[in-house]
């Protein structure tokens, strides 16, 4: 039951947006954060035949199946988090990247993920003066069960409350900051461990960036009010 | 025929100072390639940075020991053509009729200028984003391909204050980019602001048809007993005619004992 063919025709010099009729999955192993269960992991992949040619293109990711829900307990003010339907006792790291002049490689992160996960720390908060981390970082978040709390490039310091002053209007050019970050999200959004996107450090971001953020970010109806139904495809702009 | 899919182009990479070339992209990479690490080209690291092309290279001494990093000049001071580098290689890709083929850089900081084969191609300003270059067009019919790549700093390095402090003179703020490499309370300044072609740099080989940034959403229903997985895709047919597709999805896992479940 986990494999599907789907007929789709495409004209000369066409990009379309496809959406397949949902898997059904019956008590699926679920992705757990360290500490919680296993981190269970299925790779989907997905490849196109094309009629006369043959394999055209494929791709493939290993994808855990868990809910991360967070929100603000008016109580404390704190954000709490639910994996699976479970509070979970957040115990976090703070994350700036793994060298100044970026040598970075699976190798290190993989050492680095690991130790986080054998301190027994169940997430890492990438830092908003740092980097958006590499798929190679998330995936070894995936397999160890560290959930990542990734912040865009905001810094209180530098954007609006450091000494002095200064950009209280964060970056000169708002469609590149906006057009990096959705790139970013395209780039990530399919690991298990990512957790929150957050807009900066100590600081939120201008009102224009944070509101398109806040919007960009939240789920597609299509999947709020899924009700089991059959395929679905259309044009994208 | 190439073979469908990534080849990382991660080795063979040579840097030199833009400064000290005095050729044009279009000559780099049609008549005047450089052949070796011979002055002023060095080894490069990519994915990385010109400061750590240069700490490879000994050029300037490694800025993590003792007080080093007050031997590199920092690039308020030298200006930003003193780290403006080319990065050069070559890449071996033969096509077949009906595939194409994309030069892709996951991510470089700040802006950069590309040249295949003596053919110019621009990578836009930003440091967290992806480029992606159909080069299918301008291959070399031997196989042969020649690359070159300007890359620029960030547009406002800023300048460090006496003192220091946090994000420097905050100027960085302006670009879209990493900010603590004007220096915080935990680092030095970075003295090339991690100008660079900073991560992967690979060719994608498809056929007519490239599928693009697919997204996976689960849905939970029954106490997580019965759920959904909702897979979206884009598709791009790169053809002059019709393409009838059939478009796989497979969910395998991975039991105990490397027993694989379809």
């Amino acid at each position: 039951e986990h494999l599907q063919t789907q007929h789709v025709s495409i004209t000369a010099g066409q990009r379309l947006q496809f959406t397949f009729p949902a898997l059904f999955f019956y008590k699926p192993n679920l992705w757990w954060p360290n500490g919680m269960g296993k981190q269970s992991l299925y790779n989907v992949s997905i490849s196109v035949d094309v009629k006369g040619y043959r394999e055209s293109d494929s791709w493939s990711q290993l994808f855990g199946f868990r809910k991360i829900e967070s929100y603000i307990d008016s109580a404390t003010g704190g954000r709490l988090f639910k994996v699976n339907g479970q509070p979970i006792f957040i115990r976090g790291g703070n994350w700036i990247l793994s060298d100044g002049l970026l040598r970075l490689s699976r190798r290190r992160y993989q050492t680095d993920i690991k130790f986080h996960a054998d301190m027994n720390l169940n997430m890492i908060r990438c830092w908003g003066g740092g980097l958006a981390e590499r798929p190679e970082f998330y995936h070894y978040c995936d397999v160890y069960g560290l959930l990542v709390w990734q912040e865009f490039w905001i810094t209180g310091d530098v954007d609006g409350r450091g000494d002095p002053v200064s950009n209280p209007n964060g970056p000169l050019d708002h469609e590149l900051f906006l057009l990096c970050a959705r790139d970013t999200v395209k780039l990530l959004r399919n690991h298990p461990s990512l957790a929150l996107w957050v807009g900066g450090n100590e600081q939120v971001p201008p009102p224009d960036i944070n509101d398109a953020l806040k919007n960009d970010l939240k789920l597609h109806p299509h999947f709020e009010n899924f009700q089991e139904s059959g395929k679905y495809v259309q044009e994208s702009s | 025929m190439a073979k469908i899919g990534k080849v990382l182009l991660d080795s063979g990479w040579l840097a030199a100072r833009s400064t000290e070339v005095d050729l044009t992209g279009i000559q780099l990479t049609t008549t005047h390639a450089p052949s070796g690490p011979d002055s002023p080209w060095m080894e490069a690291s990519v994915p990385g940075t010109v400061l750590g092309t240069l700490v490879k290279n000994k050029v300037v001494p490694d800025p993590f020991y003792g007080l080093e990093n007050e031997a590199i000049i920092d690039i308020a001071d030298s200006g930003r053509e003193h780290y403006t580098f080319w990065f050069f290689t070559t890449f071996e890709c033969k096509l077949s009729g009906n595939q194409h083929l994309d030069l892709n850089f996951r991510a470089v900081n700040y802006s950069a200028e590309v040249y295949v084969n003596g053919h110019q191609k621009l990578l836009p300003a930003g440091m967290f984003r992806r480029h992606c270059l159909d080069v299918t067009d301008i291959l070399s019919p031997n196989g042969h391909n020649l690359l070159a790549v300007l890359v620029h700093p960030p547009d406002h390095p800023g300048r460090i204050p006496p003192r220091g402090g946090q994000g420097g003179d905050h100027e960085i703020g302006k670009d879209v980019a990493t900010q603590y490499v004007e220096g915080w309370d935990w680092i030095a300044p970075i003295r090339d602001r991690n100008t660079g072609i900073w991560d992967e740099v690979s060719i994608y080989a498809t056929g007519p048809v490239k599928i693009v940034d697919p997204h996976l959403v689960a849905t939970f229903y029954d106490g997580y007993k019965r759920v959904y997985l909702h897979a979206t895709t884009e598709l791009e047919n790169r053809s002059a005619w019709v393409a009838e597709c059939n478009l796989n999805i497979q969910v395998t896992s991975e039991l105990e004992g490397g027993i694989f479940m379809v």
